[in-house]
């Protein structure tokens, strides 16, 4: 939210001129209208993210459009990552032996 | 552990691969592992098969997750062929045997968190997989995700396997990173690759650190020391 004071989101046609270059970039298609309207708020909404965590980097780190940008946070994890519960399995340190 | 280090510069990293929509990161991790210690104890390159990791794992869903240690013990008792021989495609499938197989490891071994101690390793070593949240990735293009940025990676949910292949200090700010190969194809983020900051377990980076240890030739030369 702190940064949207200070970079302002683009506006809907800059939006949508974002999301034209996008889809072309990475061939996207999407099945309807309405599915793409509903790609194009998530697109929305992942460059503000996207925009507030390259502020958090202080300049060292740039984030933006990548070809997950039409995905939901729920939707990337599902199709990108898995759950590693590697806490849990990993083996417990030895406690040392006595004497 | 010496100042820097980039086992890319010693040839000893293919290029990232791509896991596709398949939760195999896991074995593309590991398989990395091995084809980088392969090469700088044999100074052979290969591009080796995941696809074999994720038919021949015990595993029932391979692409639903699994640790690296899965994919070690197929190398292990198999061995691993050539990806060319066995290519990925990103589903499991029945497992195939009767390939070559032109790498295989003795062992795998848990290391220490502590990264001072991660990066002698890797420095002296190899390259290393590790775990990471990787919930910033999503939106990573280029640079060091920095210590501040990851308070929106809780290092306590880790979901995503990468392996470790250098490290470095960047003059901006002096700020101490990792360099990390990892499986979403070479047209994200560098090349493939990302970096983040060394120091703090940034995302959960040195929560789980694993790695292979090949099988020793006679009259092997390995690579000694990592180009800085």
């Amino acid at each position: 939210p702190d940064v949207l004071d200070t970079a302002p989101e683009p506006s809907m046609v800059e939006l949508i001129q974002l999301f034209q270059d996008f889809m072309s970039r990475f061939n996207k298609t999407y099945s309807n209208p309405e599915e793409q309207h509903r790609r194009l708020l998530i697109f929305r909404q992942n460059l503000a993210t996207a925009r507030a965590l390259e502020e958090a980097g202080q300049g060292l780190a740039q984030f933006g459009v990548t070809r997950f940008s039409d995905l939901t946070e729920e939707e990337f994890r599902a199709q990108l990552l898995s759950p590693m519960p590697g806490h849990t399995l990993r083996p417990a340190a030895q406690s040392p032996s006595k004497p | 552990a010496p100042p820097s280090c980039d086992w890319r510069k010693a040839g000893a990293v293919t290029p990232a691969k791509d896991q596709g929509l398949c939760g195999s990161c896991w074995a593309f991790a590991a398989v990395a592992n091995i084809e980088s210690l392969w090469f700088i104890r044999h100074q052979d390159l290969y591009n080796l098969s995941v696809q074999q990791v994720l038919d021949c794992s015990r595993l029932q869903v391979a692409c639903g997750g699994g640790f690296p240690w899965d994919a070690f013990t197929v190398a292990w008792m198999y061995g691993l062929t050539q990806e060319e021989q066995y290519p990925y495609i990103g589903c499991q499938s029945l497992c195939k045997s009767g390939h070559q197989a032109v790498a295989s490891i003795k062992i795998f071994q848990f290391l220490s968190s502590d990264e001072k101690k991660l990066a002698a390793h890797i420095a002296t070593r190899g390259p290393v997989t590790v775990g990471i949240n990787a919930n910033l990735l999503q939106f990573y293009v280029e640079g060091i995700i920095t210590k501040n940025m990851t308070c929106h990676c809780n290092p306590e949910e880790i979901n995503h396997a990468v392996l470790l292949v250098g490290y470095g200090l960047a003059p901006e700010k002096k700020t101490p990173y990792w360099i990390v190969k990892n499986s979403w194809g070479p047209e994200w983020g560098e090349e493939g690759f990302f970096r983040i900051y060394r120091g703090g377990n940034a995302c959960g980076i040195a929560s789980l650190p694993v790695t292979a240890m090949v099988h020793e030739g006679a009259f092997d030369a390995a690579i000694e020391s990592c180009p800085p």
